[in-house]
């Protein structure tokens, strides 16, 4: 199966 | 005071209409350079990124910096009031509790007001990096929405695979798969019906349709789409909004478990 992690994950927070 | 003028709704309209899936409020962010939105849909896996230039307007006042939480429903709502042809003026006093959108229509008979109360919104503002991307597929932005559209009928992901060769959309589901193959255009009389590839390596990445689906209503902004994707990093979908402009979204790709 697949699963999907928030885009916030990715990016950090400003 | 904040003022921005647009000649035309016709875009407003369009930006609306592509941003109102994802998003149900939004904090815009006036400044001498423009106006700015960043913000995640309600379940955090997509990202929209909006950026329209005070000098795409016809009129651009913005004497200081302000931020104003909009209601996307409400906004989407006053905004298709408007007339494709009527010019569109946006407007605000300072530390302001509302916004006001006004249409005139081309021959100035028909002015009409549209109120909005703005609303205090606490947000995550995230730093997107500049990133050098493996892959970036330039293609027909209707293309891309029919590829989408066709592919959700298979499964609820769709599977990207880019390599020097083009690019590969696939879905899989109970009842059966789907691949479509698009090759780099070779000569192209328009250049807004061109297929270009630029790749350093080859990617493969899936994404849930649901999203795609939903970045796809900026199709009417843009003739071309450009998809910009490495490995296990969100993908970078954007439309240019003619000379004003761009939108991008950004989605987190699907990855084993």
């Amino acid at each position: 199966g697949k699963s999907q992690k928030g885009i916030s994950s990715y990016f950090k927070v400003k | 005071m904040f003022e921005a003028r647009l000649a035309q709704s016709a875009i407003l309209k369009k930006v609306l209409e592509a941003v109102k899936d994802l998003l149900s409020e939004a904090t815009f962010e006036c400044s001498d350079s423009g106006i700015m939105v960043q913000a995640m849909d309600n379940a955090h896996v997509s990202l929209v990124s909006l950026n329209l230039r005070s000098d795409g307007f016809d009129k651009f006042r913005c004497d200081r910096n302000l931020s104003m939480g909009m209601n996307i429903t409400t906004m989407t709502k006053i905004l298709r009031c408007a007339s494709s042809e009527d010019t569109v003026t946006l407007r605000a006093w300072d530390n302001p509790d509302n916004i006001i959108f006004i249409f005139e229509s081309p021959s100035k008979e028909k002015l009409a007001e549209y109120e909005m109360k703005l609303i205090n919104m606490d947000q995550e503002h995230l730093g997107i990096p500049e990133t050098m991307y493996s892959c970036v597929v330039k293609m027909p932005s209707a293309e891309f929405a029919r590829i989408c559209k066709d592919l959700s009928q298979f499964g609820e992901a769709i599977t990207i695979a880019c390599s020097k060769e083009g690019v590969k959309f696939s879905a899989a589901g109970d009842y059966g798969n789907a691949n479509i193959k698009l090759a780099q255009t070779a000569e192209v009389d328009k250049e807004e019906e061109a297929v270009c590839i630029d790749m350093q390596e080859p990617v493969k990445l899936t994404f849930a349709c649901r999203y795609l689906n939903s970045f796809v209503k900026a199709t009417p902004l843009c003739a071309q789409v450009k998809l910009s994707m490495s490995a296990d990093v969100p993908l970078v979908c954007e439309y240019s909004i003619g000379e004003i402009g761009h939108i991008r979204y950004y989605l987190a790709p699907k990855i084993d478990d």
